[in-house]
């Protein structure tokens, strides 16, 4: 565990608890991708199977219960909470997000490390991590308007990949540890599909201003 | 390389 892995995990359970203190405290799932949140929950499930057949420590563990029991309970409450799915953007998350699913369990069959279950379904998590923030970058820039806690959610995620490769080329160097290939193409192309909202919030935050999103 | 099959990072 260096600096990096750790800020990387942090600004992930940051983002994580920044949007259950926005949908708790208003009530209100405005401006979030139930699709995005589905995805996010199709990957820790199929990446942490792992929990039942190997343990790594404490600290793991505890994270990718935090994860899975998370990403369950946000789709619980955009699909189910009586007051909570009102405000859901229906008309405005239509992205295809099961045709990533598709896309990238057909990869996962195709590229993946070893041909074993577990290994096909790790592989299948790291692709559709990649792609799981679209339908969420598409409702943010169909709506225009960014309220702060959904801008925030969607800086922490993004800062966490980027901790994630200064993570990568820290051990390559420090613990001559080389990430997965799978990993590190994955992780830049998720980290590559911030770059734009990066670029607004940024500009928003120097101008002490609302974030918009150009249409 | 390959080495293990454990994944440690989340």
């Amino acid at each position: 565990m260096n600096v990096f892995r750790f800020a990387g995990d942090m600004t992930h359970l940051i983002s994580i608890l920044v949007l259950l203190l926005k949908i708790y405290t208003t009530k209100s799932c405005s401006g979030i991708s139930l699709k995005t949140q589905e995805l996010y929950a199709v990957v820790f499930v199929t990446r942490y199977l792992d929990l039942v057949t190997d343990f790594i420590s404490v600290y793991n563990t505890v994270m990718k219960v935090v994860f899975i029991s998370s990403s369950l309970a946000i789709v619980w409450c955009i699909r189910r909470h009586k007051v909570v799915r009102r405000s859901y953007d229906k008309e405005l998350d239509t992205f295809r997000h099961w045709l990533l699913v598709g896309a990238c369990a057909v990869l996962a069959l195709v590229v993946h490390e070893k041909f074993s279950f577990q290994e096909v379904c790790w592989a299948f998590s790291i692709y559709l991590e990649a792609v799981a923030i679209l339908p969420q970058l598409v409702l943010l820039q169909r709506s225009g308007n960014v309220d702060n806690l959904t801008g925030q959610y969607v800086f922490f995620l993004g800062a966490y990949r980027a901790f994630y490769i200064l993570n990568w080329i820290y051990r390559y160097y420090s613990e001559q540890h080389f990430t997965r290939w799978i990993s590190c193409v994955s992780g830049i192309v998720q980290t590559a599909l911030y770059a734009d909202f990066f670029y607004y919030y940024f500009i928003s935050w120097k101008n002490n201003s609302k974030l918009q999103l150009p249409a | 390389s390959y080495e293990s099959e454990i994944h440690d990072e989340l």
